[in-house]
């Protein structure tokens, strides 16, 4: 199971914006 | 067209919503140490598109509230009082819901629109940038 800041780090990293 | 970078200057939400400016955006932030802002601010609009029936959810919920809302950070500091308490009830009641976070975040943009934008649009950071 992933910890708590995997967790965190997933979902900031899920709203960065992607490639032009 | 305008270039994405002619775009930058026009807003913040254009300016984060391009991957090189939010880059250097980061970078500047990181400098300034308040880098948490940003990060908090992607937090809540990845946590927006989660799916409330994942038990992820609600950890992540609770990850974002003990790493911003319950300590002394740079996002604690920027929130209204009621803002972080009706977080704070929420996550206590696991009432979770996909705007429980958009008034902090949109507290903590107008801040940053105040402030870090604009100093960003004058750094060397920036400037040498462009």
């Amino acid at each position: 199971m992933d910890s708590e800041d995997d967790l965190l780090q997933k979902c900031i990293t899920s709203a960065m914006p992607k490639q032009r | 067209p305008d270039s994405p970078l002619a775009r930058w200057t026009k807003s913040l939400h254009f300016l984060l919503g391009d991957q090189d400016g939010a880059h250097l955006f980061r970078t500047f932030l990181e400098r300034e140490k308040c880098v948490d802002t940003l990060d908090f601010w992607f937090a809540c609009n990845g946590f927006r598109q989660m799916d409330l029936n994942d038990t992820k959810t609600l950890r992540v919920a609770k990850a974002i509230f003990k790493r911003y809302i319950e300590n002394n950070s740079i996002v604690a500091k920027q929130l209204k009082p009621a803002t972080k308490t009706y977080i704070r009830d929420s996550i206590k009641k696991q009432q979770i819901d996909s705007a429980m976070f958009d008034q902090a975040q949109t507290e903590i943009q107008s801040t940053m629109e105040e402030n870090a934008y604009q100093m960003f649009l004058t750094s060397d950071i920036y400037l040498e940038y462009v």
